[in-house]
């Protein structure tokens, strides 16, 4: 019975594929089964681990039904991924017959036991793909940098995720709030975190005591096709994100 | 006869709306008459000019023929201003007749007169919005972070002013591409500045000479309802911003 955690924030760059392939690995390193799903048009998580994203099958021909979920995805070093390409943003126009908010949840149904986790990507919007996240997950990690922008945007999620719980999937819930780029040093940052707390108190849920430093690492791993975990494993942001993981895993937040 | 340039990156946070911000007020400055136009559901633009954009009339409002443009443009301080919220986010989906690539072109032409300047800021997607925007526009300026991610975007871009080229606007030129977050000092940044040169060269366009520092003061700006070249005159941005102005002027690639 594996845990399907949803990365979102339709705010843009502030995160969500560095936080998925940071958990992703972290969690395969630490012999956990992991399938990682890029639902972001721009198909960046199946490029920051090495994929070449632009002559594959992808998550789009799954939850079209034109090919079989076990036949696209793709083996790698660091657990098993389902990838995106730019076809996926055909998604919000083609896929509109009721029940299409359940296409991922129904695909996933198909191979959901032969991992521990399963970590969705997804992109900088809250359209249907975003939907189709909220519905086959368990629960949400939102990741935000520690600016104001950032925070204008939770609101927002903060209604999707009421109606997607009203609707169709009652228990979702919030693991937490995730501070990337996070400077300690900076008043700004300080302060958005104590808004961060009153918001993350809104969602019945937390900000993760864990913060993830800025490092240029992050930036550099994805030419190399690697996440900055395997990239740089001592850089500050490698050290955030396992003791990210070593919160999750402690405060049974997931088993 | 206003010139109407775009300001357009699929990818999230590379500072669309900082740069789309920064533009107004500088032309503003110079006397410039201006409208900023916010393509993005998430409303960033008009709230990083000081609007209220919870309960005011918007854009969406406007391209769905709920109301007229004048009614919904607001005079602020900075220049004119139509803003955006969260109803946008319905647009796919709802604006789906034939001509729903114009909707935007054809209501701007009842007040593009009385502007010497019309920025449009557009959401990280290629969608029916940004669409719009490029159907509109005489020029794009596309704005990226000096990391790898942010390159990857950029083909999936030209496809997208190709078709817009072939089928509605054949005029549509880039006027260039905006390094921002730019350090110097970072190797990464400058092999990405080599990257972005040859990707230029195949957008028929040019890096601008001005690039954006990093600056705190971007960030803090929002929380006073201010662009970073009120807020912090004397910042780095602020002076890039002033640069890349002096740029397009003088390089006759605005006028
Ligand atoms: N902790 C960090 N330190 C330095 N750079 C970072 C850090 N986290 C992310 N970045 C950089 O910021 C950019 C955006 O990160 P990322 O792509 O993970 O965000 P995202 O939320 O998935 O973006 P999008 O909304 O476009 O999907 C990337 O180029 C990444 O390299
Ligand atoms: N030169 C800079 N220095 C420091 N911070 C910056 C700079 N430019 C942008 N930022 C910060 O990065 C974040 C993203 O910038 P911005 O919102 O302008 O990007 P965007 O491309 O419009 O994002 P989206 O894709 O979500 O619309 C903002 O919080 C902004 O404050
Ligand atoms: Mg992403
Ligand atoms: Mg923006």
């Amino acid at each position: 019975m594996s845990t399907i955690i949803a990365i979102t924030n339709q705010k843009g760059g502030v995160g969500k594929t560095t936080t998925s392939s940071s958990l992703l690995v972290s969690l395969h390193q630490r012999g956990f089964r992991v399938l990682g799903v890029d639902l972001d048009p721009q198909g960046s998580l199946g490029f920051c681990l090495g994929l070449d994203i632009e002559n594959c099958a992808t998550v789009y021909d799954v939850m079209k039904g034109s090919k079989n979920i076990t036949e696209v995805i793709v083996e790698t070093e660091c657990g098993d991924i389902l990838p995106s390409n730019i076809l996926l943003s055909g998604a919000e126009l083609e896929f509109n017959r009721p029940g299409r908010e359940f296409l991922l949840k129904n695909q996933l149904k198909e191979v959901q036991n032969e991992y521990d986790f399963v970590i969705i990507d997804t992109p900088p919007a809250l359209n249907i793909l975003t939907v189709n996240a909220y519905v086959a997950a368990d629960s949400l990690i939102i990741p935000m940098a520690p600016e104001i922008l950032s925070l204008l945007g939770i609101s927002q999620i903060r209604e999707t995720i009421d109606t997607v719980r009203r609707c169709y999937n009652p228990d979702l819930r919030v693991l937490g709030i995730l501070l990337n780029k996070f400077n300690p040093r900076l008043n700004l940052n300080r302060e958005v975190l104590d808004l961060s707390e009153q918001i993350a108190a809104q969602l019945d849920s937390r900000v993760f005591n864990a913060k993830i430093r800025a490092s240029v690492a992050v930036a550099e791993a994805p030419a190399h096709g690697e996440s900055v975990l395997t990239y740089a494993p001592t850089s500050k942001p490698s050290l955030d994100f396992q003791a990210l993981l070593n919160e999750l895993l402690q405060q049974r937040l997931i088993s």
